[in-house]
């Protein structure tokens, strides 16, 4: 464990905590791509269910089960209890042009073909794209609400840490998986565009939208 | 491939 892999879980921690609070809170889910949190249930559900055969630590496992329990929560949250307030005219993106040519890939490209190890392998894909539906939702309505560009910066940002802790470990554990890091660099590059305008508008009090 | 398993990251 080293700084920037505890930190960039805290970032992810945050981020899944934000959106929770955020829908229940306010009561509704405005804004927020239930597809993409639909993805971010898979991501969790095929990548960790070495839950069921390896401990690891405390931390790992308490971590890994509150992503699958907040995963879900929200899920129920956007699709159950507020689904009046899910906007699912503008969370119209092809889901299924994700899951296919990730699923293929994982089968294609991975370190071992193994069920687990290519369950794992298509969540790194998987979640190096799920933000796409909320990315383009958000283009779609042109705007965001200031507590969900939060919840985006923190997601954006862990993954981005992640990139840190994998130079760490290359450098202090030569420890390289060169499937986690280049789907963390895709994963991160698509959040530029966002992050450029969370800094230079969000940071500076503006509201953020984009120009439609 | 070492004993332990090597997927400790989340």
């Amino acid at each position: 464990m080293n700084v920037f892999r505890l930190t960039g879980d805290l970032s992810h921690l945050a981020a899944i905590i934000i959106l929770l609070l955020k829908i229940w809170k306010s009561r509704s889910c405005a804004g927020i791509s239930g597809k993409s949190q639909i993805l971010f249930a898979i991501v969790f559900t095929t990548r960790y269910l070495d839950l069921l055969t390896s401990f690891i630590s405390i931390y790992n496992t308490s971590m890994k089960v509150i992503y699958i329990g907040c995963a879900y929560a929200t899920v129920y949250l956007i699709y159950m209890k507020f689904r009046a307030t899910y906007d699912g005219n503008h969370d119209s993106f092809r889901v299924e042009f994700l899951v296919v040519p990730v699923g293929g890939l994982a089968v294609l490209v991975n370190h071992d073909f193994s069920f687990l190890e290519i369950l794992w392998t298509f969540s790194i894909y998987l979640e190096s794209v799920a933000i796409l539906p909320q990315l383009f939702m958000i283009s779609k309505t042109g705007e965001a609400e200031t507590i969900t560009t939060h919840y985006l910066f923190c997601l954006g940002l862990y993954r981005a840490l992640y990139l840190l802790n994998w130079i760490w470990r290359f450098y202090f554990e030569s420890f390289f998986d060169m499937i986690a890091i280049v789907a963390g660099v895709v994963q991160t590059v698509l959040y530029c565009d966002f992050f450029y305008l969370y800094i230079t508008k969000v940071l500076k009090g503006k509201k953020l939208s984009l120009p439609a | 491939l070492d004993d332990d398993y090597d997927k400790d990251e989340l």
